[in-house]
């Protein structure tokens, strides 16, 4: 099935 | 120093109730735009941004900018002691480790001091760039809700597709499957009512019921939820609050290996 990605895989630290 | 005045104290019970479940601890950051705070659940799966605009205040006063690190499950036990019609002001003194709530009836005839110790929190402060979104939903938040939940009982995960022919939200659990598609619907007596469907792409991402139901807290502030996809990026699902900010919350999809 699917993995959960995670939002730091999309954001970066400020 | 810090005193800031919310006339509709409620707003700021509600906030906490649809944040304290997915977060334990986070930094309130002080400024003279507002009241904000951004954090991520202990998985990273999640990310909250709040914005309460100064502007919304009766009496903003924020000399220096501060951050103040609160464990949210204290500090919702702190704001249910306020009644829904009371008067909150949140006061703190640069450098000082704790934060006074005070509440106020309506009435003047009862006032409140709680004083909640802060601690520190290390966090990282994300950059959350500016999209453009392939889809965005509006619709009743309420209806929302109620989808998020039915689909719960079946599935762990739901699949939101936007189509020139609405917007889909799709489960498959051990029992079955389940499709409810929204149509736009804009011939509505109020306008909270309405379904707006903006499709500038197809799109069609997966993402965790678990997070999506604990999102829907927020439904108390607002009559209307924006769900804004887009295949590169993390849904954002946006309550605003009243007329002075709003809750968006960021949940990063389930991806095929």
């Amino acid at each position: 099935g699917p993995r959960q990605s995670t939002i730091t895989k999309f954001f970066d630290k400020a | 120093m810090l005193e800031l005045r919310l006339v509709q104290g409620s707003l700021l019970k509600k906030v906490l109730e649809s944040i304290k479940d997915l977060v334990n601890d986070a930094n309130f950051d002080c400024s003279s735009t507002g009241f904000s705070l951004q954090a991520m659940d202990s998985s990273h799966v999640a990310l909250v941004s709040l914005l309460l605009r100064s502007e919304g205040f009766e009496h903003y006063r924020c000399d220096r900018n501060l951050s103040m690190g609160m464990n949210l499950g204290n500090m919702s036990k702190m704001l249910k002691c306020a009644g829904n019609d009371d008067i909150i002001t949140i006061k703190a003194d640069d450098g000082g480790d704790t934060v006074t709530f005070m509440f106020e009836s309506p009435t003047q005839d009862k006032i409140a001091d709680f004083e909640m110790k802060l601690m520190d929190i290390d966090s990282e402060h994300l950059g959350i760039p500016d999209a453009e979104y392939h889809s965005i939903v509006r619709m009743p938040s309420s209806e929302f809700q109620r989808i998020c939940k039915d689909l719960s009982t079946i599935g762990d995960t739901v699949v939101i597709s936007v189509t020139k022919e609405g917007v889909k939200f799709s489960t498959a659990g051990d029992i079955g499957t389940a499709n409810i598609v929204l149509r736009q619907n804009t011939t509505v007596d109020k306008p909270e009512d309405a379904i707006v469907i903006e499709m500038n792409e197809p799109v069609s991402l997966s993402f965790a019921l678990r997070y999506m139901n604990s999102f829907t807290k927020a439904t108390p502030l607002s009559d209307t939820v924006t769900i804004s996809l887009s295949s590169e990026l993390p849904v954002v699902v946006e309550y605003k609050v009243a007329e002075m900010g709003y809750i968006r919350y960021y949940l990063a999809p389930k991806i095929e290996e």
